[in-house]
């Protein structure tokens, strides 16, 4: 079972760790503010207050016996690095970290964190893909212009069957699963009769399912 | 084709208005600091310097006439709510707003938001995903503890036929899509042979794609 440490519970970085627990995973939660450590102490496994950028108190915790070590600080990017630097070196296997800027993310990969992420422009982005389907709710994309994507059903085809609907023909998407209510029903059979509020999970070009979602 | 406005132009606002710009939709960039307006009038099709929480100044650049309007405010709760509810009673169709809690999400739906994201907590939980499926490369949560996940081809795979692998009887996980280089096969045929560095799209609960996934 993996085990992970998370330096700096700000918004991003309190949401990842509850989110590691919930999935039963042993979490060690740091921060330098105590009031903060107080908080997450009723969320996360084992919570400890230190400076992340002293290497003495991150050996005192023995980080180096984490498997994946997540630097989630903002603001100040000198303690982001620090942290970074001084994970590597006392030999976590993977450091993961948040940044605010591309060229934020450039430094930290040249002086040795594993993966970079920037939640604020991925979030951007994805809100984007959201609003510009209308119907869209989420999605996978697979390669640049083809994707998975949840789209509530178009009204024509309600009380139309599957078979009659004629998806692939008329739109080129392949149906493959259908949301209706709490049920999922994956793959389903040609004679299934689609209902008002169904959600349908489409794989197809972004244009053919735009085309799909739109019509109305 | 729709049309949108942005409000607020930090990190999260800059990314989605220069996505929605990428995929060949109007967007005005409104912030009320000229500086970061300078820097978006080369991404964004158009941008204005105003305060958005003044009215007038909202109805002079007709925000009504919008199809969308995303209130991207951190910081400041008041200028957030107060641009919320100005564009609401300008006619907005649809507003969509950044949020920094579950509380501040309450209450501007409250007000009228008619959608309400929380762009670091929701970056938060994906990245928690990715983390504990070692193979798990994107994600749509169909239903809490349910979801469509890409995952890398477990190694004991390799070489085997879909039949062989006997997915749904033994990881009770249903195989949509598999990504072979560039090549999407949708529904693969059982005598589909998996190879090395193949990618698989496959549906079931989040515990047995990880079971799944952790095969090697
Ligand atoms: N040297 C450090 N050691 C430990 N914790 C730190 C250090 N520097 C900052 N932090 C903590 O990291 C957390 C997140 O940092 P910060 O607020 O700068 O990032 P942020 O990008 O605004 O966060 P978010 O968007 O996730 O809310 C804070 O709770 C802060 O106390
Ligand atoms: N009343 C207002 N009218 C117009 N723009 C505003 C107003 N108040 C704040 N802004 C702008 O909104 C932008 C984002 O706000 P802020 O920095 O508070 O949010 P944030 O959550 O830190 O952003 P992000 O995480 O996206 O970087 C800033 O560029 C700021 O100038």
């Amino acid at each position: 079972q993996q085990e992970f440490a998370v330096i700096g519970l700000g918004r991003f970085g309190l949401s990842l760790a509850t989110t590691l627990v919930e999935r039963g995973y042993y979490v060690l939660g740091i921060d330098r503010e105590r009031d903060i450590i107080q908080h997450a102490a009723d969320v996360i496994t084992q919570v400890v207050a230190l400076d992340a950028t002293d290497e003495n108190a991150l050996r005192a915790v023995d980080i180096g016996s984490f498997d994946t070590v997540i630097v989630a600080i903002g603001e100040n990017f000198e303690c982001n690095i620090m942290a970074t630097v001084a994970s590597k070196s006392l030999g976590v296997r993977r450091v993961v970290c948040k940044a605010r800027t591309e060229r934020q993310r450039d430094i930290l990969l040249r002086v040795g964190a594993d993966h970079v992420v920037l939640p604020e422009h991925e979030a951007g982005q994805r809100l984007a893909y959201v609003l510009t389907g209308p119907n869209f709710l989420d999605q996978i994309e697979l390669e640049p212009g083809i994707s998975i994507t949840e789209i509530r059903v178009p009204k024509t085809m309600v009380g139309e069957t599957l078979l009659e609907s004629d998806l692939r023909r008329r739109y080129g998407v392949t149906l493959l699963v259908v949301k209706h209510g709490k049920t999922l029903v994956v793959l389903p059979a040609t004679d299934y009769v689609f209902q008002e509020e169904d959600l349908l999970v489409v794989i197809g070009t972004n244009e053919d399912i735009g085309r799909l979602s739109e019509t109305n």
